[in-house]
């Protein structure tokens, strides 16, 4: 049940690019992904390889992007697998497998080239299938302290490289969430199964799903706010996995903490509300009863699951707690407050603000206003041309359509067309309340129901 | 829904995390868009990948089956203006419209809905043991008038607030409904006057309700949908 694929790294939408002298990549052959792979570690010199979702062909490469005179470059019709021995800066084992470019031992001395017997003599010689290449570190002995290589100083003969393992070489905090590095197997050994692969195991976490989640490759990660970074194995009799990462030793601050109100999804939320907003008290975090859960205190340091407070461990929309309400198991503390998150400067503006002509040029969430006489990224539908009484001078907070809700701007953000800006109505401004009923309301293409269509008939 | 009853409210929607859980409500009032309230989002830019709302169905959790069950991705969210809480959901296509898809309309531009006007939530969250919460809950409540709610509110109501009557038998929206509509009848058409905004506590029989006045936010919401 192991797929080719766990041999190399992939990245999206990216080609790699050689200087034209280099020989031109072996021929293009057709397959899925996982059938270049099988290609690629079959073969002698295969590094890499890219391949064309759409076409379903693939071309094996005798380089990596750490090869030189080739650089990495942005093509949407490709995905370039790269073998992770070629890329990762660390060992897995004794570093039997590292093909890595480092070249100086843990002393700083620079490796000799395998190539050369000066100021060495020795009968390491580079061969298509051992690696040996330039004077990179290696381990053709696999020696237990991992790659080393020939000095190019007479009074060392050789020296380990002193690389490290993978799983030192990247750190966990807290419960490991933010873990990037290149663990690929679990506590017991297991190697672990690609993130985008649904076999043997099927499972949620689409890495397209949770792009934020780091969900690369078949590395260790942790998408679900479990105690420490896991991974699906490929072993079909066993699902899933924790790995065994080193834990950092510093803590990180916990940045954005907030007590009053909650910013984002409220991971930073230290206050006290420890009710839910039917008014049933939470359930405390140190108890299992009278729901069972994994949020353990202790296991989860940096959450500061105190008491019964409202908390967000596991990057729910919100803070939220297990209740004491048996059949209730958990609420979210909506009710606490979003901490307002706009600037605003100390202009104002009167009634709607149709006569400002102010220099603010920023919208109330900080992104620079378009110019009005542009039109990118944003085509205006207002502009100076439509609205030459309107003073829309340069990137200048406007309101030419009498906006009731104050002076608006085009974005340069392309996702946002426009938004409002960051000057309040002036205190005691005089827009107009509440307009009483207007004359009769009608209404089309809209509010009407099968009222016949009641719970009963369904 | 506290106090409610199994309902059919074609425009209202379920809004859904990435693991497919419901976590709050929200309002069809385009093909492509959807009104809902800012308090259910994590930011104006939050990243939405994978986040998506389910119409056309009265269970909250649908077998596979569902007939008539549209569930589409969203796209983006706009923040409405400060003080608002309002956010528009553009989804990633136009939901079809059908029996169980409608579209609910929007009032006229700082339109007053008359004090007793009963109108009616909907939404898929907490019930409270009050009715089952598997399925959609509907329940009617009265609008109170401005300045009423405001003295009930000692001089906290704002502007941007529409308020209706507590009732005796404990009725309202809860854990899960907000951003769902508060929808009155005008005119022989359901008008999305209100949408619901957590409180501090579910169905309160001494204390009015506040749901976000839409009429006072029309202008945004055209304008939003044509640029």
């Amino acid at each position: 049940h192991r797929s080719p694929l766990n041999d190399f790294e992939r990245l999206r939408a990216t080609e790699l690019l050689a200087a034209p002298t280099d020989p031109l990549p072996v021929l293009l052959e057709w397959g899925s992904a996982e059938q270049c792979a099988q290609h690629c570690v079959t073969s002698l010199t295969c590094r890499a390889f890219h391949h064309n979702r759409q076409s379903q062909l693939c071309q094996l490469l005798p380089w990596t992007q750490h090869s030189p005179h080739v650089q990495l470059q942005k093509n949407i019709h490709y995905d370039l697998y790269q073998k992770k021995d070629y890329l990762r800066d660390c060992i897995v084992a004794d570093g039997s497998s590292y093909r890595g470019t480092r070249a100086t031992t843990e002393k700083g001395l620079r490796c000799q080239h395998w190539q050369a017997t000066t100021p060495h003599d020795h009968r390491f010689l580079p061969s298509p299938r051992n690696g040996l290449e330039e004077n990179y570190c290696r381990n053709p002995d696999r020696d237990k302290q991992g790659p080393w290589c020939y000095t190019i100083d007479p009074n060392v003969r050789h020296q380990t490289c002193g690389i490290k393992k993978c799983e030192d070489a990247v750190c966990v905090t807290c419960n490991g969430e933010d873990y990037r590095g290149t663990v690929d197997h679990t506590e017991s050994g297991t190697e672990c199964q690609r993130w985008d692969l649904q076999h043997p195991h099927k499972h949620p976490f689409h890495p397209d799903k949770y792009p934020d989640k780091g969900l690369d490759n078949n590395y260790c990660r942790n998408p679900d706010s479990s105690e420490r970074p896991w991974c699906y194995t490929t072993d079909p009799g066993r699902e899933r996995e924790y790995c065994r990462i080193r834990i950092c030793k510093k803590r990180p601050r916990p940045h954005n903490v907030t007590t009053g109100c909650f910013r984002g999804k409220g991971e930073g939320y230290r206050g006290r509300v420890n009710i839910t907003v039917s008014g049933i008290p939470c359930q405390r975090w140190d108890t299992q009863s009278p729901h069972q859960h994994h949020f353990v205190p202790e296991k989860y340091p940096c959450k500061d699951l105190q008491e019964n407070y409202c908390r967000n461990p596991d990057g729910s929309e919100a803070p939220w707690c297990f209740t004491t309400h048996p059949t209730i198991r958990i609420a979210f503390c909506f009710h606490i407050r979003r901490c307002p998150e706009e600037l605003s400067t100390p202009e104002c503006y009167h009634s709607h603000g149709e006569h400002y002509h102010g220099h603010i040029s920023k919208t109330r969430k900080g992104i620079t206003c378009q110019p009005w006489a542009a039109q990118a990224p944003h085509v205006p539908q207002i502009s100076p041309l439509t609205h030459p009484e309107a003073h829309l001078e340069e990137n200048y907070c406007r309101n030419p359509d009498n906006d009731s809700h104050g002076p608006w701007c085009y974005t340069m953000d392309p996702r946002t067309p426009f938004d409002y800006c960051a000057i309040k109505p002036c205190s005691g401004s005089t827009v107009p309340s509440i307009v009483e009923n207007p004359d009769a309301v009608t209404f089309e293409q809209c509010g009407r129901r099968d009222e016949r269509l009641q719970w009963k008939g369904r | 829904i506290v106090g409610g009853q199994p309902g059919n409210s074609p425009w209202t929607v379920s809004i859904r995390n990435r693991a497919g859980s419901h976590f709050c409500g929200g309002s069809l009032v385009k093909e492509q868009w959807v009104i809902s309230t800012r308090q259910c989002f994590s930011s104006c830019d939050a990243d939405l990948t994978g986040y998506e709302v389910q119409l056309g169905t009265l269970f909250k959790d649908p077998g596979p089956g569902d007939p008539n069950q549209q569930t589409i991705l969203i796209a983006r969210i706009v923040c409405g203006p400060s003080e608002s809480e309002l956010v528009m959901l553009k989804l990633a296509r136009p939901a079809v419209l059908n029996s169980r898809v409608a579209l609910i309309c929007l009032p006229h531009e700082r339109y007053v809905v008359p004090a007793g006007t009963v109108c009616e939530i909907a939404g898929w969250g907490e019930t409270r043991g009050t009715a089952d919460g598997n399925v959609l809950n509907v329940a009617r409540l009265p609008v109170l008038a401005h300045d009423e709610c405001n003295a009930a509110l000692r001089g906290r109501l704002k502007d941007s607030e529409l308020c209706t009557a507590p009732l005796r038998a404990g009725v309202g929206a809860c854990e899960g409904d907000y951003g769902g509509p508060l929808a009155c009848l005008t005119a022989d058409c359901w008008v999305l006057e209100g949408v619901i905004i957590p409180s501090r506590v579910c169905a309160r029989t001494d204390q009015p309700a506040l749901f976000i006045r839409v009429s006072l936010y029309v202008d945004w919401i055209h304008k939003v949908m044509k640029m």
